[in-house]
């Protein structure tokens, strides 16, 4: 057997069915054969197993089918059955099956159909931190071989569960070698789901005929731990705001006049001839408007995060809510940061970019929520904004985080929450085969704010007020802990009373 | 990029790289692989599964890939797995 990474810290583990009707499946018997899975588990191990009504379980199982968000597409009926996370953050326990598959809800399978309860075994196996075992005959064999009736865990995973979370007769004396380290949850004020009984109900007590409203609950608190964010893993967080990290930002439209250094006949040459143009002369400058911004509430370019950064032109533009920076081979340009607005045509009242980057023709995309932009030099092609969807990106994408065209392979690509896609430029859409779970991309996490090709060709992508700089053969992030961008990107001190990241 | 001998068309090297028999950053970049990375990587299946070692996609192979099966990979990130303990 294998041990995959992380074990639950505590023993005492809840599980919820989130899919309230599976195709052809009756609730309650689902979770039964759930139950039944689980069980096994509990019988050779000291965990204990309780349902809960809440997308705060521990372990959160869904019935899907094709792309289901996670990078991990089913294939619709036959090959692939399920698939499993390990235990952690966000997904981490969660146990997916594929709907389109014919379940049965009996111990037996035969030629058409699959036995839940087997399945789930498997899965829930993954859930509990062990990975697949060569072992024929091992229930953590990844191709499915059904299960006997009064099916027993087999050697192997007993001796993989055990070595995680302990032997059950363990529990009755006291003598705790390896598992014994994981604490029972405390029990704590109990979701707004679940009853207020003190009962502890685990998978082996449970009676399927029971309703679930009257079935007594042990209150749990809900399942998320203090130093993990909560889980709503099918969404995609927003990124930081700036708004909170300068209480003194205000988004408002600006009014005094603003300081820079462009004529308005260097701004129309601009216009006409940026894409042609040298960088050293290329024109991107602040342009005149009419309503010039203050100059209060300009984020902290040494105590900040970026929404966007691409190399436009050979410079380096990064972009902080209403404002951007450049950087050319000299540096960080004076008077700037400046409004995005005096550079590119973009509507008055965007207050950020999401992500910005420059195709290989030259023009160049501001993706901001769900709708994307491009311009020719800084001048908006006619026929924009044009919604995501164009791209072949789905309408649930409220927002990209990043796009780079990768220097390791000079395609295009997008991020997004937990997924990625490649996107065919000659085709202008998404190829397919995608979306793709971000760990492709290891050590880099979810959630990106930006990323870029620098010109030293490497990647860096960037969270928070951190960066990491990829490593593109290895496909894992070239420093595990975050460097800290200001002193790097901007050019400002390292201070010694901020704890760097890279020790923190 | 002469094309390798050992015949595995593209859906079986999708297998081998979903599984974790293949590096999956080949996925994005395309590499090159040699006749001795896909015949490893087919052996390495074989073995793990418990079929004949053969190192070319057989019959046994080919039913091993049609097999029902979990969807997570076979091989996984090592950085991620603690010691393996075999009985």
């Amino acid at each position: 057997f294998t041990v995959h990474g992380q074990k639950w810290p505590h023993r005492n583990l809840t599980w919820s069915l989130r899919t309230e009707q599976p195709r052809g499946l009756e609730p309650g018997g689902v979770r039964h054969q759930l139950s039944r899975a689980l069980d096994l588990w509990a019988k050779n191990s000291k965990l204990t197993f309780q349902e809960v009504n809440s997308d705060r379980a521990d372990i959160l199982v869904y019935f899907q089918q094709g792309y289901h968000g996670d990078g991990y597409p089913f294939d619709g009926r036959g090959q692939i059955l399920a698939h499993a996370f390990f235990p952690g953050t966000d997904r981490g326990g969660d146990a997916h099956f594929d709907e389109e598959e014919i379940w049965l809800l009996t111990d037996s399978s035969d030629e058409e159909g699959t036995s839940l309860y087997a399945v789930a075994a498997h899965e829930f196996g993954h859930s509990l931190g062990l990975a697949h075992s060569s072992v024929r005959g091992a229930l953590m064999y990844p191709w499915y071989q059904g299960l006997s009736t009064n099916y027993e865990l087999p050697e192997d995973d007993r001796h993989g569960i055990q070595q995680m979370y302990g032997a059950p007769e363990e529990r009755l004396w006291g003598n705790i070698p390896g598992g014994g380290t994981q604490p029972e949850r405390p029990p704590a004020a109990a979701p707004s789901t679940t009853t207020s009984s003190t009962t502890t109900i685990t998978t082996t007590t449970y009676r399927p005929w029971r309703t679930r409203p009257t079935r007594p609950t042990r209150p749990t608190r809900p399942n998320h731990y203090p130093e993990e964010r909560p889980r709503r893993p099918d969404r995609y967080p927003v990124k930081p705001d700036y708004r909170t990290e300068r209480p003194d930002y205000r988004p408002q439209r600006p009014h005094k006049p603003h300081r820079h250094h462009t004529t308005p006949s260097t701004t129309a040459a601009i216009a006409t001839t940026s894409v042609a143009t040298s960088p050293t002369t290329m024109g991107y400058r602040p342009r005149h408007r009419s309503t010039p911004s203050p100059r209060d509430g300009i984020p902290d370019k040494c105590d900040t995060s970026y929404d966007a950064i691409s190399i436009i032109r050979r410079e380096v533009f990064i972009f902080k809510g209403r404002y951007l920076w450049r950087i050319g081979d000299q540096g960080l340009y004076e008077g700037y940061p400046a409004e995005i607005i005096r550079l590119f045509n973009l509507p008055e009242d965007i207050d950020h970019v999401d992500a910005v980057y420059e195709r290989p023709d030259k023009k160049i995309v501001f993706f901001i929520g769900n709708k994307y932009f491009l311009f020719n030099g800084n001048i908006l092609e006619p026929g924009y904004p044009r919604p995501l969807t164009d791209l072949g990106l789905p309408r649930s994408l409220e927002k990209v985080d990043g796009a780079m065209v990768w220097g390791h392979n000079g395609r295009t690509y997008f991020f997004s929450g937990t997924m990625y896609w490649r996107f065919d430029e000659s085709e202008n859409y998404v190829e397919l085969d995608y979306p793709r779970d971000m760990t492709m991309f290891a050590g880099v996490g979810y959630n990106i704010d930006a990323v870029f090709q620098w010109k030293d060709g490497k990647t860096y992508f960037f969270k928070g007020k951190g960066f990491w700089e990829f490593d593109d053969l290895r496909m894992k992030v070239a420093h595990e802990k975050q460097k800290l961008s200001a002193p790097v990107w901007m050019g400002c001190p390292r201070k010694l009373e901020t704890p760097d990241l890279e020790t923190n | 990029a002469p094309q390798p001998a050992t015949y595995a068309d593209s859906s079986a090297q999708d297998y081998l790289m979903q599984f974790g028999y293949l590096p999956e950053s080949d996925r994005e970049t395309g590499n090159l692989r040699t006749d001795d990375q896909l015949i490893n990587a087919i052996k390495n299946l074989q073995s793990y599964s418990g079929i004949p070692v053969t190192g070319h996609i057989d019959e046994a192979t080919k039913k091993l890939m049609k097999a029902k099966r979990c969807g997570l990979p076979d091989k996984l990130d090592p950085r991620f797995s603690r010691t393996r303990h075999r009985r």
